[in-house]
């Protein structure tokens, strides 16, 4: 499977639609402080059914949605989607495969896969699969990489099994 | 799990010292069980040389050296077990120029099998990525991207 | 000490909103206290508005952003108690090119009354500085000064 | 009072004996991971009275000592001196005033004002009259410049009480 498209709606500071196409290879993204980059890196963690707002960099899990700016008010909902493709599909299985992720600001969250609603446990055990399960040492945080240096040696057991 | 724990351990920590090697042109590193006698609940520690240097606790390294070989560490969990996608964001900001080259070097090697997502300030960096997207607020609290390199369609 | 605390506090929390202004061409920041009617006890709170950005919860803060509002703090603690020294390691790594050029211009008004001591790898910041010196380990483990910046003697 | 001149022998780093002399203005320090730049960080916090091995990055105070290389043997005795210079000396005062810090690896530790024995709390004592005394916001160690933000409310009032 590879990465093929996020979709960020209402997510932290996109209130607008916006979509990143990933190509394979090395995806680079830059821009001045404070622009929105580490709110990628977080709504990919999010999407992939990260449930921690403290690893999201929130107070609450309401945090993950778009709370307004000078000009824009704030938004009721946030949207993540991310198109992943298998390039060895199975017969009859579909190529491409997208999961989305929605939370209200009410407190509700929905889940969906190729637009289906599911549990958040089906997206997690689809991306489980597909070797996408383990999100500690896929996703590195900024300011984070040296954690596993600093940490207790039973943390970097917990990490160890993960990738066993 | 004992045994995929053990068989875990083994290849990470074995690609572990190959990597630190490549990474810091030299040196030893290696991981160790805290308790061997009870593989279920041991602890894991990290020895690591670097070049020239005698084995010290590891809190005495450098903020570079840290960095290097915790990435060292995360490739080798990575060779164990492949994930399509790895997310960087900012790690090259400790590392001097000669490592930050030695690092995209690193990447450059693994992109046929992963992705990876690399968010930087560092002009050395951006320039061995394949592609390219910026990320400003021209209006004010509000994200929008920009792709900056190999043309194709302006994301928005 | 009460008196001593508050006048102290009302001091730094003046400078630091003038001082997060000027690093951030704009916004608002300040300071508040949990338990205003215990000054013995209380804890001190942060407030940061980035400009263009509503008030939020500083955790939100992106890392150059909390680097500058800290800093901004520390110069306004700075200001109200100057010591004669002040040593920075690498506090520019998380900032983008144009707050590392902020930031030098910003310290270049202090140079009168501090002394600085500032590490860093950023070539715009090794530009701003009055002396620099090298640090080399040509022989493995062995730390050696050399003085690449305005000429005189080589210490070592 | 101005740094004049640091002097570093046997510590960390630099088992030779190694001397910078500041000038007024900013100092910077160059060069690349790993080298020593942060250790020069350490000796100064060190020289004014640093107590704790956890903020000089070592697991016991033993480890401020030279600890030997490949090719050079482990030192037995780490020291500091610092050299300070009092722009208006009052009527009698030296102009010059150099403290300086030993360890040595079993354990004992020497202290010394112009020469003179002294005990830590008398170095602690000049520091705080000088305005060198709270050390909290006047050396920032690598990697903590964002502390004083992700602090907890109480420290930051501890950090402001030493300023005051
Ligand atoms: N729910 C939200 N609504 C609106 N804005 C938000 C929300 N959550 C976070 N933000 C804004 O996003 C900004 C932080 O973005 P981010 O951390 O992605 O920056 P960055 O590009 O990584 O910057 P740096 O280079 O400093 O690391 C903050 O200024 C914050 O105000
Ligand atoms: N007691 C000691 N004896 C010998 N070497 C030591 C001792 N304590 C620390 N070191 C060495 O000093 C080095 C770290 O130096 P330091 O942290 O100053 O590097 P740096 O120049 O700040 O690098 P970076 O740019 O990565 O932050 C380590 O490699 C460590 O082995
Ligand atoms: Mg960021
Ligand atoms: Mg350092």
């Amino acid at each position: 499977y590879v990465i093929r498209k996020l979709r960020l709606f209402g997510f932290k500071s996109f209130p607008r639609e916006t979509v990143i196409r990933f190509s394979p290879g090395i995806t680079g993204i830059v821009g001045p402080n404070g622009c929105g980059k580490s709110n990628i890196a977080d709504a990919l963690l999010w999407v992939m059914g990260e449930q921690s707002f403290k690893n999201l960099r929130g107070g609450a899990m309401e945090d993950v949605v778009f709370n307004g700016s000078d000009k824009l008010a704030p938004m009721g909902m946030a949207e993540v989607e991310l198109q992943l493709e298998n390039l060895n599909p199975p017969e009859g299985e579909e190529r491409f495969v997208t999961i989305q992720r929605q939370y209200f600001r009410e407190g509700d969250a929905k889940y969906r896969i190729n637009g289906k609603r599911v549990r958040l446990k089906d997206i997690q055990e689809f991306l489980l699969e597909i070797g996408l399960g383990s999100k500690s040492f896929a996703i590195i945080e900024q300011g984070r990489v040296s954690t596993l240096i600093n940490a207790r040696p039973e943390e970097r057991r917990r990490m160890i099994e993960e990738a066993a | 799990t004992r045994e995929l724990f053990m068989k875990a351990y083994d290849a990470i920590n074995t690609t572990f010292s190959a990597v630190f090697q490549n990474l810091f042109g030299g040196g030893n590193a290696s991981l160790s069980l805290t308790d061997p006698d009870d593989p279920l609940e041991t602890g894991v520690d990290i020895f690591a040389q670097p070049p020239g240097k005698k084995i010290q606790n590891i809190s005495l390294m450098s903020g570079g050296e840290k960095a290097q070989t915790a990435l060292a560490l995360l490739f080798a969990m990575f060779e164990y077990r492949t994930s399509p996608l790895c997310v960087l964001d900012e790690v090259d900001a400790p590392l001097d120029e000669a490592n930050v080259i030695q690092l995209g070097q690193f990447l450059r090697k693994y992109r046929d099998t992963v992705q990876f997502v690399v968010m930087t300030h560092n002009k050395t960096t951006m320039e061995m990525v394949d592609s390219l997207y910026g990320v400003t607020m021209e209006e004010p609290g509000c994200s929008k991207m920009l792709s900056v390199k190999l043309g194709d369609s302006l994301t928005s």
